[in-house]
């Protein structure tokens, strides 16, 4: 049986946000340290990795291994029924049938409840290896979801170079060209939180991605950084940390090439 | 255009 409470609902809420674009269903395995999901989009050009380590949630408990296949349409339905300050408990029994969901007010005067199907999906998983990437770039979640949102009116592909003191994100469309340069720097954002953009080469990079899913998987809401990682001819990493040591959430995006 | 690659070409199947 699996059980998890999460003090918020809206962490669930703002990950499923950021993948129901790209995935439609997938399956979610549980088991004693945690909870993850592996899922490619449709035509795999990309990959989501989600990981839930136990230790974030307020309560965890799942003594056999259960997968559960989950439509995030439905799924979709049911978070929007969560305040962003309830809580969420998350149960399953054995068979792996059925996902039950409780919302609690802060103050525990309103409880809400749901009951969704689960389903059997047969997927596809890949063996992804830790490898020690030639860049790794650390800046603002909001700078890159920016960056993002101006360079796609200009083109389908969005060309990242990045050498020892700046990293180039352009784009040549058929009129027009843009390119937005950033160098290493530290600032003190609203929260007078320190957001830093840090370059890290070791090895001068040059890549193409698709800017369609680059613009989904730029998303401020998740963290307040993100990092790309980067290597020339294979797929790059973008990854969010959540803070309390609940887990990341990873996107591998396929290149573009000739 | 340049041609979208597949994650699979990288990434072997588990």
């Amino acid at each position: 049986m699996l059980e998890g409470r999460l003090t918020h609902a809206s962490t669930l809420k703002k990950i499923v946000e950021a993948v129901k674009d790209v995935i439609s269903e997938a399956n979610f395995d549980c088991n004693d340290s945690g909870i993850t999901l592996q899922c490619m989009d449709s035509g795999h050009v990309a990959l989501v990795l989600l990981q839930l380590n136990s230790d974030g949630f307020e309560d965890y408990r799942c003594d056999r291994n259960i997968t559960l296949g989950i439509n995030f349409a439905a799924l979709t339905k049911v978070l929007k029924c969560a305040a962003n300050d309830d809580s969420l408990t998350l149960k399953a029994d054995d068979s792996g049938d059925r996902l039950n969901f409780v919302f609690e007010s802060q103050k525990g005067d309103r409880v809400s409840e749901f009951d969704m199907k689960l389903m059997t999906i047969d997927a596809e998983l890949l063996s992804i290896p830790d490898n020690d990437y030639d860049v790794t770039i650390k800046m603002s979640s909001a700078e890159f979801s920016r960056i993002c949102k101006d360079l796609a009116n200009f083109g389908e592909t969005m060309n990242i170079s990045a050498d020892k003191e700046s990293v180039r994100f352009g784009v040549e469309g058929d009129v027009s060209a843009a390119s937005v340069v950033l160098r290493p720097n530290e600032t003190i954002d609203e929260d007078e939180k320190i957001v830093s953009t840090s370059i890290m080469v070791k090895k001068e990079t040059n890549v193409n991605l698709s800017m369609k899913f680059l613009k989904t998987f730029a998303n401020s809401s998740l963290a307040g950084s993100v990092t790309l990682e980067l290597q020339d001819d294979i797929p790059c990493l973008i990854k969010y940390v959540f803070p309390n040591d609940l887990g990341v959430l990873c996107f591998y995006l396929a290149p573009k090439g000739d | 255009g340049l041609a979208q690659t597949q994650l699979v070409n990288f990434f072997k199947i588990q």
